[in-house]
């Protein structure tokens, strides 16, 4: 494992934990997409299904379980938590999941590597995850006012992105790996829907403001 | 053959 791997882990890793801290100490999930969370939780269903056909390593299969169990609990959160709940903006947070969901399933039906469930279940997975974060970045711009976990929350996920590409361009570089052009296409459009939001971050970050995105 | 490489990413 490269160093841009792990640094991408370790910030997926981050982007998780600050919404669980943010939803469990301030009991508060006002900003936070369910919509995304929910595609979130969709995505690493129907990736992870090797947990229980594959071992990797300890650090994959812990790694796994952490992003599985995050995701659901955050939907638990938003969805069930007495307290939680309340600070859910249903009227805000209005895209609807079969908008992305459906081109998503037949995109795998056509564009995969081997017809079998399980390549098309991962498939499905690598194009659901690179469009799962616009429920979230619609809302943000809806809401306009964007708390700093929040706007932490994303900026770590954006960069786990940013950073996995850095991974496949080292890997090209160092082991002449290849990554399957369906990888890396989800891949780049994934992280390039963060390249607004990256724009606005650094820009309050510079003249030490809130941030804000234009309406 | 099976890609372990990408078995590995998450």
């Amino acid at each position: 494992m490269n160093i841009f791997r792990l640094a991408g882990d370790m910030t997926h890793l981050a982007s998780v934990l600050v919404l669980l801290l943010k939803i469990h100490t301030i009991k508060s999930c006002a900003g936070v997409s369910l919509k995304t969370q929910e595609l979130y939780a969709l995505v690493f269903a129907t990736r992870y299904l090797d947990i229980f056909t594959d071992f990797i390593s300890v650090y994959n299969t812990v790694m796994k379980l952490i992003f599985l169990g995050s995701s659901f609990s955050i939907v638990w959160y938003i969805r069930r938590h007495k307290i939680v709940r309340r600070s859910y903006d249903k009227e805000q947070d209005t895209f609807r999941h079969y908008f992305l969901v459906l081109p998503c399933l037949l995109l795998a039906l056509l564009i995969h590597e081997k017809f079998t469930v399980k390549e098309l279940l991962w498939t499905f997975s690598i194009y659901l995850e690179a469009v799962a974060i616009l429920p979230q970045l619609v809302l943000l711009q809806r809401t306009r006012n964007i708390d700093n976990l929040t706007g932490q929350y994303v900026f770590l996920l954006g960069a786990y992105r940013s950073l996995y590409i850095l991974n496949w361009i080292y890997r090209y570089f160092t082991e002449r790996h290849f990554v399957h052009w369906i990888t890396w296409i989800a891949g780049l459009v994934q992280t390039l829907l963060y390249a607004d939001f990256f724009y606005y971050y650094f820009e309050s970050w510079k003249n030490n403001v809130k941030l804000q995105l234009p309406a | 053959e099976e890609d372990l490489e990408r078995k590995d990413e998450l």
